[in-house]
């Protein structure tokens, strides 16, 4: 394991914990979309799927478990939690996320290394992954206003994917190894959609302003 | 199978 690739797990678990961490401080999801979230939890469930089949550590092993739950923890409090649900700004929240799942899936069908029920999830758990943020940003971009852990978390989500990126290009010349194609255009997509939201971020962080996005 | 540097990967 290379830094790249600890420093891309690690923002993605901040990101998870800020996460938690506003709506259990809060008892508040406002600015929170719930499309992302069942996204992120679909995404987790298809790729993590080799949990049954291959062993790679207990690191890896652990950090999957905790993807999974985390998500499927955050989805139940948005639906569920009788204080937390009722700040879900559900007006707002209007993705039509079912295309990006079924998008995601027809190229999964057509754009895959193997034809295998494997593989074709893994494909598609990349492919969504690589646009689960859109409702989020849609959702951000409405409310006007973000406030700050909500900000910091999608900072840290959009980090992560940018810093496997850099993992990618140290393994190509460490290892020799180019990895799938599948995954480096797919991260950069990712990361490409953030683009908008890291420069609002910054400016925001250089002027010592609240984070607001342009309607 | 061959190695696959991805898919230890998160």
């Amino acid at each position: 394991m290379n830094i790249f690739r600890l420093a891309g797990d690690l923002t993605h678990l901040i990101s998870i914990l800020v996460l938690l961490l506003k709506i259990y401080a809060t008892k508040s999801c406002s600015g929170i979309s719930l499309k992302t979230q069942e996204l992120y939890a679909l995404v987790f469930l298809a790729r993590y799927l080799d949990l049954f089949t291959d062993f790679v550590s207990v690191y890896n092993t652990v950090m999957k478990l905790v993807f999974i739950g985390s998500s499927l923890a955050i989805v139940w409090c948005m639906r569920m939690h009788r204080i937390v649900k009722r700040s879900y700004n559900r007006e707002l929240d209007t993705f039509r996320h079912y295309f990006l799942v079924a998008g995601s899936f027809v190229l999964a069908l057509v754009v895959h290394e193997k034809f295998t029920l494997q593989e074709i999830f893994w494909a598609f758990s990349i492919y969504l992954e690589a646009v689960a943020i859109l409702p989020q940003l849609v959702l951000l971009q409405r409310s006007g206003n973000v406030d700050n852990l909500t900000g910091q978390y999608v900072f840290f989500l959009g980090a992560y994917r940018a810093f496997y990126i850099l993992n990618w290009i140290y393994r190509y010349f460490t290892e020799q190894r180019f990895g799938r194609w599948i995954s480096w255009i797919s991260g950069l997509v990712q990361t490409a959609l953030y683009a908008d939201f890291f420069y609002y971020y910054f400016m925001s962080w250089k002027n010592n302003a609240k984070l607001q996005l342009p309607a | 199978a061959e190695p696959n540097s991805v898919k230890d990967e998160l």
